[in-house]
């Protein structure tokens, strides 16, 4: 069993810094194999991530956006390695600049024929990849509603797309 | 297999049956503040066997029923049915689509079902286990859960690998 | 003292629920005195918010965006009653959708020369607000380095306007 | 009081000397992630003397010194020095103009000065005592952090009025 959780490591890491090289160009990651001092050393995994030109540091000490990106590379890893029927995302990319939100958006359109996204989001860009989007709204009687089905984006009135936007 | 449709009822703030269809591809659930998107995340959670109130945002599981509002009074019970389209078997059970429902009453009796036949709540745990899904898996990721991954203990994210194995 | 403490309770309370309404426009919120059971009976401060609508249930089950806002009512608040001479807010409006930015953004403006404000932002429109915009940017050698100098918000290049824009 | 100027050097990713003035009225910082951002955000906490690395975003106050980059060697030390305008005697000391510099050197030694004078941490503490800045006052909101007062306890919130009153 524990070759068999070793390969399935080795699989996660090459993805891992594959997927982390995509949102970060010229950058290196890696999961490593240590013993977690804190539990008792049991063995556990550790994520390091070095943005090109900087130190390898902490994960603490990396910014919101980047710490962000680093959690989608491990995901999008995992999705490589066994893939998930759906993702539901709730606003993962709210920390996102221009830059790498286009990042991100490129690497969710590489699997989209692969798996189903359900997203949920206030970034206008990010809304323009769906193949369909839902709008909830609350009038005074505290309960949603959902607005609108299957609006292929170029439907989306100005108004609920600046709704939409951040 | 993918996410074809979920039914909610009486969850949370979405006190009337609201139902939302899926293709494969990628759907985008758009709205202002407090309108109810993350309370749909939260509908799939839950319906996918959610047993913490907390990673629901709530301090008890009775929360997550519609809790009344200036022009409507509190529901009795809440319920979420989410249906999968399993053409590809990827749930071993003998059904090209497989709807699990919920349900929770205010007494706190709970209520499941996998296709209309009543089940308990480790069976839904049970045909689900194998399929990658839910918020262990990182197949569902919460409003500011990102981060849980990062700052999760090491031995932890070993465990995540294990269930990936 | 306990006379003391009782008045200021007032007075951000007043100005707590005063604030909150302008953030959300019909709503009712208030900080009340309990005893706080976890931590052996100690007298503490305990926050209600009631969006329009809504029935006032705990703060947990309120959206990503509507606490930001019950934490910016409540920062406010305290200004007015008792004013820092500068606030520095880093990325405080991210998860604010359109209406609530503005929202946020006129309470900002009200007090404008009555205290100094330095904001984090990648949004347009609080970049907008400002009289005085910094650039940082940082290039392969992993240094940051001021860019811009006290531009006004029009000489910001769209290039410049965009990075900032999420 | 407003704030004047900013001057860091050596500081997380400020290796360079950087100097930011500042007027009274609104100063927006913007750039790409993981620019320095909110770098110089942690500087102005620092400056103003706070203690826990943890507050940084640090394990230990060591990482707040420039650790070095790919193009240039880590450096032996942090500095930052805050000016703030003094004229309406917000600050007990007789000054219109009054800088709070600190340096920390990879020994683990610190520096403080008040206008140049060498002076320790605790007569940063208390000169500042009554002006109502820092983090615990919520003037300086680090990224992430609103949360903190919605989520802290209320004995923990008294506490803050307490300090209001
Ligand atoms: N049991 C309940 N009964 C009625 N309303 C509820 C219940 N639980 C939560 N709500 C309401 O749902 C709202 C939050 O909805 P949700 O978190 O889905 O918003 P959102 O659309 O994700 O907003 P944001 O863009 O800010 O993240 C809250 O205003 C809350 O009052
Ligand atoms: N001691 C140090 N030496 C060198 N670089 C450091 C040090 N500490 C932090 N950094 C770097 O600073 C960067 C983070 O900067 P900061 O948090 O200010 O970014 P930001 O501009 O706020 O980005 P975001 O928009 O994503 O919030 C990280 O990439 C980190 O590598
Ligand atoms: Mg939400
Ligand atoms: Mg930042």
């Amino acid at each position: 069993i524990h070759a068999k959780f070793l390969i399935t490591f080795d699989e996660v890491n090459t993805n891992f810094n594959r997927v982390f090289n995509e949102l970060f160009p010229g950058g290196t990651a890696r999961l490593a194999l240590v013993e977690d001092e804190q539990d008792g050393g049991e063995p556990g995994v550790e994520v390091e991530a070095q943005p090109h030109g900087k130190r390898l540091q902490s994960l603490s000490l990396l910014s919101g956006g980047e710490r962000s990106l680093v959690g989608l590379a491990i995901l999008f890893a995992l999705f490589y390695t066994r893939p998930s029927p759906f993702y539901i995302l709730d606003e993962v990319e709210a920390a996102l600049d221009d830059v790498n939100l286009q990042r991100f958006i490129n690497l969710m359109k590489k699997l989209k024929n692969e798996t189903q996204f359900l997203i949920v989001t206030h970034q206008r860009r990010t809304m323009e990849t769906a193949d369909c989007v839902y709008g909830v709204s609350m009038q005074a009687d505290g309960i949603s509603k959902i607005i609108s089905q299957k609006l292929a984006p170029e439907d989306i009135s100005d108004e609920q797309k600046s709704e939409a936007e951040l | 297999m993918y996410l074809r449709s979920v039914t909610i009822r009486g969850f949370k703030s979405f006190a009337n049956k609201s139902v939302l269809r899926f293709e494969p591809g990628t759907t985008v659930i758009v709205g202002p503040n407090g309108s109810g998107k993350s309370n749909i995340t939260d509908a799939v959670l839950w319906a996918l066997g959610e047993q913490s109130a907390r990673n629901l945002r709530g301090s008890s599981m009775e929360d997550v029923i519609f809790a009344g509002s200036t022009s409507k009074q509190a529901l009795g019970t809440a319920e979420v049915a989410i249906t999968l389209d399993n053409s590809d078997g990827a749930i071993p059970i003998d059904f090209s689509e497989v709807t699990i429902s919920r349900r929770l009453y205010r007494s706190g009796e709970s209520e499941y079902a996998l296709n209309r036949t009543p089940c308990r709540l480790i069976d839904i745990h049970e045909i689900l286990s194998d399929t990658g899904l839910g918020r262990e898996m990182y197949s569902v990721i919460s409003q500011g859960r990102l981060d849980d991954i990062l700052n999760s203990k090491p031995s932890e994210r070993r465990q995540l690998l294990e269930e990936a194995a």
